[in-house]
């Protein structure tokens, strides 16, 4: 847990307009990384269902670099800070 | 705002502007990510507005000190706050002492943006006496849906992680504008990395209809700062208006120079005026404005002259620390002329001069066995002969991911903006303060689409985009070109302001539009090299990229931008009418200097049939030879409108990478 860091792991325009499956499906692909379903509820910040399909969660450098491998994942980015202007 | 909408040619009084026309954009609803928002300031009213628009589909959350039963209404329509991603970051609770767990703003930024983006009219506002006048959003009768993502931590940060979750929640909300005053750091991401979720955020709002208006960011004037960069985003300049703050400096021998201020007075009668002047060999080095170091018995009841490079705003807050401290009671800064102002601390009275008037009065003080000067409050002096410019800290393109895609795309006011703010801002007054920013500038574009949006609510993002940039104004009302500041001040350029300074009346009715629908996007994707995966993931349905990658320079967009001329270039561009069907539009060329530019066809012909025609435009060089950037134009006319459009050319027979690669 120390070394996790907030992953966004984007994963493109939704394939579906079930917003609740969506999250499902985010949990599901979470959870093969980290082991079970519990862990990744515990780990998932967000679940991005309506514009766009993908999620945030606390990710280690290994965990991310998995998830990327995945089918369907286009994209594991650490999250970033932006200013005001 | 008190004047900024009548320099827009939007004067609530004149019945004929598209204030009006569009019902101030009653129906329209603005989404803003920000710092949230304070529900009690007057500008946030619902007086005279009907019911919450059909196709709102958000929420009003409740949290500290934000009840959503009272604090949201007929112009606030939603508010939500996002902030598990940062705290995720910062790995600490928040203070909650000093910021609330809730849409409430204890920053006072998200307040500002959303009051000058569709607040309602407020009267008699002023700040420390000036801009006095009536304060209201580009949109009046908009309202808003508030998105708090940054947080008082840090001094304002936003995370991506919940940019992007205000985004997928704003898309489902069924907002129609977003507007973000939020930027990012030098060297950028790419457009299709979520490390900038406002690109990908983005994306997917504008493949849905939702305009996006972000700020270019305050990194000018050097070039190649601008941010917010891909083409789907309405990228927003800042410049100034037709309002100043002068203050007369008097000297004893009675000669008077005019300062900028925002201080309230009183006036102060001849006071001793001194200039810190070391002995040594460095004689300027103790008049260096923040590296003051005086003695009490040297400034006590004295006006002290300093001089400054420094030209953003730290060097003149720690001169009016240490003045104050010293018992001084007046500071004249000469620094880099600039228009941007903010009061010094307790209402200290700090003037700025340029260099030339800082030198004239040190060559009074060094004359003069005991100089004194009388300094006078400032005055609001509106319109002639005040001419807009490019603020100085606007940052500046050209855009260094994707240099053919010119950025920023537009400018507005965004200098000395008065607004509302949260009680908590520390430099507000009685609930109103005047910022400066890219972060003023993008509301007031924001106000303006959705205005557009009330007029032309089948207008695509693009065409909003292309009706803005081929109408804004180069020149000023006298005819003669706007400049933009910087060291020295120099015309502006599309890097500057892109097409120019937003005219919201002529974006309502530009005569034809530069459209892109997704597969204009999608070939944007395919020429910057994205894989077919990545583009058919991001878009969503099946992408093949053609096996010669199509060129950048071919996005439909209304600018043309060729960082890297070699050989003769035809470019395609496409307009779609949407003025009268009957229409005749012939073109005018500006070349950029050592071009020769032509278009095929040169008029184009227009019925209740044919609402869009392609055309051409070859451009080449005339020398062999490397050059910077000139620039021109394309302007297709019919009497009626003129639709112009920002050439910008840069010879390269010597180029530093593989063109083509674009």
């Amino acid at each position: 847990a120390a070394n996790s860091q907030v992953h966004i792991v984007y994963l493109g325009e939704r394939q579906h307009d079930n917003p609740k499956l969506l999250t499902d499906t985010h949990h599901d692909l979470l959870a093969t990384i980290v082991g079970s379903k519990e862990l990744a509820s515990e780990l998932m910040v967000y679940s991005y269902r309506h514009g766009f399909s993908g999620f945030a969660a606390k990710l280690t450098e290994s965990q991310a670099q998995k998830l990327s491998e995945l089918p369907g994942v286009v994209r594991v980015i650490p999250n970033s800070l932006h200013k005001l202007q | 705002t008190t004047r900024s909408w009548d320099f827009l040619g939007l004067s609530s009084q004149s019945p004929s502007n598209i204030l009006h026309k569009s019902s101030m954009g009653d129906g329209v609803i603005i989404g803003v990510l920000d710092t949230g928002i304070w529900p009690e300031s007057e500008s946030f009213n619902e007086k005279g507005l009907g019911p919450v628009p059909s196709h709102w589909k958000g929420v009003c959350e409740s949290g500290d000190r934000f009840n959503a039963t009272i604090d949201c209404n007929r112009k606030i329509i939603g508010a939500r706050w996002f902030i598990d991603g940062l705290l995720a970051e910062y790995g600490k609770p928040l203070n909650r002492s000093t910021e609330f767990l809730s849409p409430r703003d204890a920053h006072g930024h998200g307040t500002h943006t959303s009051s000058t983006a569709a607040g309602s009219f407020v009267t008699n506002v002023s700040y420390k006496g000036l801009g006095h006048g009536t304060i209201k959003g580009g949109a009046p009768n908009a309202r808003l849906a508030i998105y708090k993502v940054c947080w008082k931590v840090l001094g304002g940060q936003c995370s991506s992680a919940d940019i992007l979750k205000a985004f997928d929640e704003a898309i489902h909300d069924g907002v129609d504008v977003l507007s973000l005053s939020i930027g990012f750091s030098i060297p950028l991401f790419s457009e299709v990395d979520e490390h900038d979720g406002i690109a990908t955020g983005s994306f997917h709002a504008v493949a849905r209809g939702i305009t996006v208006v972000c700020a270019a960011a305050n990194d000018g004037p050097s070039a190649e700062t601008v941010q917010n960069t891909a083409p789907w985003i309405i990228t927003v300049a800042a410049s100034t208006m037709d309002r100043s703050f002068p203050t007369s400096i008097t000297l004893g021998n009675n000669k008077t120079f005019l300062g900028l201020a925002m201080f309230t007075g009183p006036e102060i009668g001849f006071a001793s005026l001194i200039y810190p002047e070391s002995k040594g060999l460095d004689p300027t080095a103790a008049g260096v404005c923040q590296s003051l170091s005086l003695s009490k018995t040297m400034v006590a009841g004295k006006v002290v002259l300093c001089f400054t490079t420094v030209s953003r705003r730290t060097a003149i807050t720690s001169a009016s620390a240490a003045v104050k401290e010293a018992g001084g009671v007046g500071l004249i800064v000469a620094k880099n002329p600039s228009d941007v102002l903010y009061p010094c601390n307790e209402d200290f009275p700090c003037i700025e001069v340029d260099y030339e008037i800082g030198t004239r009065i040190l060559f009074y003080i060094r004359s003069t066995r005991s100089p004194l000067v009388k300094l006078r409050p400032p005055k609001t002096f509106i319109g002639k002969p005040l001419s807009a410019k490019v603020a100085y800290f606007s940052s500046r393109g050209p855009n260094s991911i994707t240099p053919a895609i010119l950025k920023p795309d537009i400018a507005a006011p965004g200098v000395n903006i008065l607004a509302a703010t949260s009680p908590l801002d520390a430099l507000g007054e009685g609930g109103y303060v005047m910022h400066s920013g890219t972060s003023m500038s993008t509301p007031h574009v924001a106000g303006i689409v959705a205005l557009l949006k009330a007029m032309h609510p089948n207008w695509s993002p693009a065409a909003i985009k292309s009706a803005l940039v081929t109408t804004a104004w180069r020149n000023g009302p006298s005819g003669l070109p706007i400049f933009a500041e910087g060291s020295p001040q120099k015309l502006a350029n599309p890097f500057d302001f892109g097409g120019g300074i937003m005219n919201p009346n002529g974006a309502a009715d530009p005569g034809l539009v530069y459209d892109i629908g997704k597969a204009g996007y999608m070939q944007y994707l395919c020429a910057r090299g994205y894989n077919n995966s990545a583009i058919s993931r991001l878009v969503g349905q099946n992408t093949k990229c053609p096996i010669k990658k199509p060129s950048i320079l071919d996005m439909n967009l209304p600018s043309i931008t060729i960082p890297s001329l070699k050989n003769p270039i035809t470019i395609k561009r496409s307009v779609t009418n949407v003025g009268a069907p009957e229409s005749i539009y012939r073109a005018t060329i500006e070349p950029p200097i050592g071009t020769i530019v032509s278009v095929n066809p040169n008029a184009l012909v227009f019925n209740s049939t044919v609402r869009k025609l392609d055309f051409t435009i070859t451009i080449s060089a005339i020398h062999r030879m490397n050059t910077g950037y000139y620039f021109g134009s394309l302007s297709w006319a019919d009497g009626v409108h003129v639709v112009r459009i920002p050439l910008s050319v840069r010879t390269e027979f010597l180029q530093p990478y593989d063109a083509n690669d674009d």
